[in-house]
């Protein structure tokens, strides 16, 4: 009976990944090896293909500021290039906020989440978002790109790094991660198992009631460990390697905060949607 | 919770799935 309880938990996780995250693994990877009936994606590999594709993002556009453009062609260049790439990165926040909504509505689905205290709810949650936002990215990317705009784009790697400081650098720590991690082979559905992990950590600065976090997490971690087993016979010690990707995840995530907080001291036109910024206040 | 107004939202709202 208690196998059967971990297994219900799997099939209940993995139906509300399904029901709340709409690019599945499955679906990324179809369209990364071109084995899908929908079109090709559009590719990004430089700043025309970037503006050319701009019609496919959703892109919330900016307030463009007066500033005096300087007579030279190649400066006006730059500025463009400078809007060009804000606004780049202004459709990546809104996207991400997006994503921030349906993994609450995630977190939200796992049995007991919704029982804990409020504060620790919002607390779990803020720092687990980021986690899990960079765990669902890994299956869009591949060692040359990854797709965005729910796959109807791909950005090549090469182009990500030519963008200027800080934004060229922003994006290689979770392209090295992905690979890495997508070398584990993990369906949706043990996605699912990995996600309500990561959010059920105990360990959490600020948490007021631990013990109930823990015995859920517990409860899941068996899940996951049975899941593995049955999904990836042959994958030695894969629920311990899976395990293991939480700590480098903690330390991308911190790096990712002090990348926005640069940004933020050097981006005259920065502005950070409030959502994330609710999140990245004082977060390590 | 106080300074985490929106994520707070979020987790009180109740799905569309609920009705």
């Amino acid at each position: 009976p208690e196998a059967a309880d971990l297994r219900s938990l799997a099939k209940l996780l993995y139906e509300s990944y399904l029901k709340n995250f709409p690019l599945t693994k499955a679906k990324a990877r179809a369209i990364l090896s071109g084995k899908t009936s929908d079109n090709a994606p559009f590719v990004i590999h430089d700043m025309k293909s970037l503006l050319e594709g701009e019609q496919f993002i959703n892109c919330r556009q900016i307030p463009r500021q007066d500033h005096h453009r300087r007579p030279s062609v190649s400066s006006v260049q730059s500025d463009l290039q400078r809007e060009v790439e804000l606004r780049f990165f202004h459709s990546c926040q809104s996207r991400s906020a997006e994503a921030v909504s349906e993994v609450t509505e995630f977190a939200k689905s796992i049995p007991g989440f919704l029982n804990l205290d409020l504060n620790d709810q919002v607390t779990l949650l803020k720092y687990a978002v980021i986690e899990v936002l960079i765990i669902m990215m890994s299956p869009l990317m591949n060692k040359d790109g990854t797709l965005i705009s729910y796959g109807q784009i791909f950005m090549t790697r090469e182009f990500l790094k030519s963008l200027r400081k800080p934004f060229g650098e922003m994006m290689e720590p979770k392209f090295e991660f992905s690979v890495k991690f997508n070398m584990l082979e993990l369906d949706d559905s043990d996605m699912a198992l990995f996600l309500a992990v990561i959010i059920l950590s105990g360990d959490r600065p600020g948490l007021l009631n631990v013990k109930p976090i823990e015995d859920l997490q517990e409860n899941v971690l068996h899940s996951l460990e049975l899941h593995l087993k049955m999904n990836h016979p042959d994958s030695l010690h894969l629920f311990a390697k899976v395990l293991q990707k939480m700590t480098d995840l903690r330390q991308i995530v911190s790096d990712h905060v002090h990348f926005i907080h640069v940004l933020k001291e050097s981006e005259i036109n920065m502005c950070l949607h409030p959502l994330l910024q609710e999140i990245m206040k004082d977060l390590y | 919770t106080e300074r985490h107004k929106i994520l707070h939202r979020l987790l009180q709202d109740s799905s569309p799935a609920d009705g």
